[in-house]
């Protein structure tokens, strides 16, 4: 799970953009 | 095409100008909801309703015990140089005067550098703030501490220009604090007009003498509520995206733009993601606040009872500056956080709203701001706010339901991303 426990973003912030562009 | 679907929602479908048909219904049917107040007690009873009525879910009530304090009858009076009558509003936690009033010559000063200089002319009278506006942080401290400084050069009263950078003839009310060792003293706001007037007179040499009458009351801490509803997250329920305004309000006007706007479009959030069949992948939680006006009383303890659960809340969320013609989304946070941020207000080409500006910030939200939350906060048109802000100019009149639905098209579009996104937003 995707807890901020971890501290670190798992996912590269151009997957994240890629991610978020998804919701457009 | 979620954002899409969306702002077509909230701006030109079925739900435009809900948020402001739903607050009407509660300001014209409540008023204005002081701490403590039977119409506080009955919007939170009202809005519990109708959150459940609208199928969130984890509708419950939190409680809180918030300040009370009534004003009473109040009157400040100009006897002399001349008879004039002086539209007063006295300031939240303020005493009273005794019941004759209080009756003294006025020492004008615009600072309080200005009442240290002068402090040995302030025994005995009472003291009137005529500082000018800079910006409300700023300014709001005459009105905070006002009663402080000038019990401390041993004034018998306060009175305070209103902090509004316009006035036509409003006084504006307000929250003040008292300080354990020094003796408190009748405060209250008058009008930029009055105050500028005075200042005048006494910078004419001319002897300036008010009678001051206010029925205010502390009570006793009262039972209230913060109000929570939620839409459940389908993968990550634990972890949580607080969308967020307050319900409480001053005395005067509606509190419709402090904070029935904000309070509303956060609710108009959950509602047009419940309309179109949503489920986010973490939970989605709104907050009704209760005595945000107190010093963020209900905020301080939702922060106690939840920080526990610190680790699992992406982003916390609060409108509290009106829901005008928004111009971004104000947030702190990470680099990496504000760079998702602004992926994310991209999403909101459609209505040319796309800035992610600095300073995310809301009273009822700092705390976990502090503790290292990232935390937004909607940036509208504040052109018009101060004017009307803590008057009995507050009122539904002032606002638009078009710049409404703008305003909760954005929080929901923003807060339904943030939660359904993979991933917690990055921490520093």
């Amino acid at each position: 799970q995707a807890t901020y426990k971890n501290a670190t973003c798992q996912k590269t912030f151009q997957k994240i953009q890629k991610e978020i562009a998804s919701y457009g | 095409d979620i954002a899409k679907a969306i702002i077509e929602l909230a701006v030109y479908g079925k739900a435009q100008n809900r948020s402001y048909d739903r607050l009407a219904l509660l300001v014209d049917t409540v008023g204005p909801r002081l701490s403590g107040s039977k119409n506080l007690e009955m919007a939170i009873r009202i809005m519990y309703q109708s959150l459940k009525d609208n199928d969130l879910e984890n509708v419950h009530l939190e409680l809180v015990k918030i300040p009370h304090w009534e004003r009473g009858e109040e009157s400040a009076v100009m006897l002399k140089p001349r008879f004039h009558e002086m539209a007063v509003l006295g300031l939240g936690s303020s005493i009273g005067t005794p019941s004759e009033g209080i009756t003294a010559e006025v020492l004008v000063v615009n600072s309080f550098d200005e009442l240290r200089r002068r402090a040995p002319e302030a025994k005995g009278k009472i003291v009137v703030y005529n500082q000018p506006y800079l910006n409300y942080s700023r300014t709001v401290q005459y009105r905070f501490r006002g009663a402080v400084e000038a019990a401390k050069v041993g004034a018998v009263a306060s009175l305070i220009r209103s902090v509004t950078p316009f006035s036509i003839y409003s006084p504006h009310t307000g929250i003040q604090k008292y300080q354990d060792d020094v003796p408190k003293i009748p405060t209250a706001c008058i009008t930029v007009e009055d105050a500028e007037m005075m200042s005048r007179m006494a910078s004419r040499g001319v002897k300036i003498v008010i009678r001051l009458k206010m029925g205010a009351r502390n009570y006793p801490d009262t039972d209230s509520f913060n109000i929570v509803a939620e839409i459940t997250g389908r993968k990550y329920p634990e972890q949580v995206v607080l969308v967020s305004g307050h319900l409480d309000s001053w005395d005067v006007g509606q509190g419709a733009i402090d904070d029935g706007g904000g309070a509303f479009i956060s609710w108009e959030a959950l509602s047009l993601i419940r309309d179109l069949g949503l489920r986010p992948k973490r939970t989605l939680r709104l907050v009704l606040w209760t005595a945000e006006e107190q010093g963020g009383i209900g905020a301080f303890q939702y922060y106690e009872l939840h920080k526990v659960n610190i680790s699992n809340y992406s982003l916390v969320m609060e409108s509290d500056a009106g829901t005008f013609l928004p111009t971004g989304l104000q947030f702190t946070g990470s680099d990496k956080a504000r760079a998702i941020m602004k992926e994310i207000m991209n999403l909101l080409q459609p209505l040319n709203i796309t800035q992610v500006l600095n300073h995310g910030e809301g009273e009822d939200i700092n705390l976990w701001i502090q503790a290292g939350v990232p935390g937004a906060s909607l940036l509208d048109n504040l052109y018009k706010y101060f004017f009307f802000h803590h008057s009995h100019g507050d009122t539904l009149t002032v606002m638009d339901p078009k710049q409404m639905n703008i305003a909760a098209a954005i929080w929901t579009v923003v807060s339904y991303v943030v939660a359904d996104l993979e991933e917690m937003l990055p921490r520093s």
